[in-house]
């Protein structure tokens, strides 16, 4: 076997609790992104169940702002695992990416999940740009520890928020590469998935989403299109008064993300 | 409801110690989501569209997709912003299929594919497990979604 780093090693997951047996290797631990403040970001890489070594990598993201990639991309989504109702063990997912590509989720920003800060104040002021800086900062020190995947087809992916996290990534690792002529990071892509686009038009087009789907009614989607700016920072009253009307008056008592599924009690 | 199963399994000490996580002994409980992050993010690009543009122009391949039961960010708003990046049609729409079903709806722009995956709430992968990884297996091969 070829040699690898000794973090790589440290970083090896032996096996996770209740886990069922798996041919895949799986590692996990932090990357330091900004020595003075202290903040560490948390990966969770579950490799390709066949031929990892030919399989590309996929950084999966998720939204929020502030939600984990572990509990909702790993364990609710494309992961090799599902958490049982115990939370005593864990089963396989058939449909699981991993069978495709080596997955790489990642807890991003600094103040999610397992990762984090050592200056509190840092939870107070993170946003867009922070984030995307700091993702890049991981991954070239991540591609350090994990030499095997230096040029290897890289793909990210996430959903929602991460619909800012994933292009704005991708265009931070665009600008790096420029600087050179094989570069590491080897993006060839992108897929985001019910993803924040456009504060403007993603307005218009929920709102419009609620009527057609029955959701308002037709008085309730006038006034909202009437009173409510997209464009403005911040909702006048009256729109916030026909929007939150809509919100508790006529949606009911469903989950709003995915209009058709029995409320979790 | 699975959310509530992973907020007890990664707060397990032994599922910490398997993970190499909070060695620094982090001073609050692991959770799906920061409401201290959310309620303090400070700045937000309004629009990604000209990333999207910028990206397009230099070969990335970009596919976005829709799962569309949710209401929250819809497939509705999806296409709407998309339509403003006034991206030529290569292949019109169609639907394409999984298991000899209707699994959504695609149409494939110069730069960019869109899709839907139908029946698929916010979590696509979650609530159409099958769907998502045919979809994730034809962006990786750079290939159309099935016809048929």
């Amino acid at each position: 076997r070829p040699s690898v780093p000794k973090q790589q090693e440290l970083d090896r997951i032996k096996e996770l609790p209740g886990q069922p047996k798996v041919k895949f290797s799986q590692f996990s631990g932090y990357v330091t992104v900004n020595e003075r403040h202290g903040r560490a970001l948390f990966y969770w890489l579950t490799e390709s169940s066949s031929s990892p070594h030919t399989k590309p990598l996929l950084l999966w993201l998720n939204g929020g702002p502030g939600c984990s990639s572990i509990a909702y991309g790993a364990s609710e989504e494309i992961g090799p695992f599902r958490i049982n109702k115990t939370a005593s063990s864990l089963y396989l997912n058939t449909f699981s990416w991993n069978r495709e590509a080596n997955l790489l989720f990642l807890e991003s920003p600094s103040g999610v999940g397992f990762s984090y800060t050592n200056t509190s104040s840092d939870l107070k002021d993170t946003g867009d740009e922070r984030t995307a800086q700091e993702n890049l900062i991981f991954l070239i020190k991540w591609m350090s520890r994990f030499p095997q995947y230096k040029y290897r087809d890289f793909y990210i992916a996430g959903e929602s928020y991460a619909g800012h996290y994933v292009p704005q990534l991708a265009k931070k690792i665009h600008d790096y590469n420029k600087a050179f002529t094989k570069p590491i990071i080897n993006l060839k892509g992108f897929m985001v998935g019910n993803a924040v686009t456009d504060n403007h038009y993603d307005s218009i087009g929920t709102v419009t989403y609620w009527w057609t789907h029955a959701m308002i009614s037709d008085r309730t989607y006038k006034s909202i299109l009437s009173h409510c700016n997209f464009t403005a920072e911040k909702a006048s009253d009256q729109c916030d008064e026909s929007v939150n009307y809509a919100m508790n008056h006529e949606f009911g008592n469903i989950d709003q993300y995915s209009i058709y599924t029995p409320t979790c009690l | 409801c699975t959310e509530s199963y992973a907020e007890k399994y990664y707060n397990r000490a032994d599922v910490q110690r398997a993970f190499h996580a909070n060695l620094t002994r982090i001073p609050y409980k692991w959770t799906a989501c920061s409401d201290v992050l959310i309620k303090n993010w400070r700045d937000s690009d309004s629009s990604v569209l000209p990333i999207y543009k910028e990206l397009i122009t230099a070969g990335l391949r970009i596919w976005v997709f829709s799962g569309d039961t949710d209401s929250v960010v819809p497939v509705t708003a999806t296409r709407f912003s998309l339509s403003h990046l006034n991206l030529p049609v290569k292949t019109r729409w169609y639907p394409w299929y999984s298991g000899k079903q209707v699994a959504g709806w695609t149409e494939e722009y110069k730069g960019l594919t869109f899709a839907t995956v139908r029946g698929a709430g916010h979590e696509v992968p979650l609530f159409q497990p099958k769907r998502a990884l045919v979809l994730f297996r034809s962006f990786l091969a750079g290939k159309k979604l099935p016809k048929s």
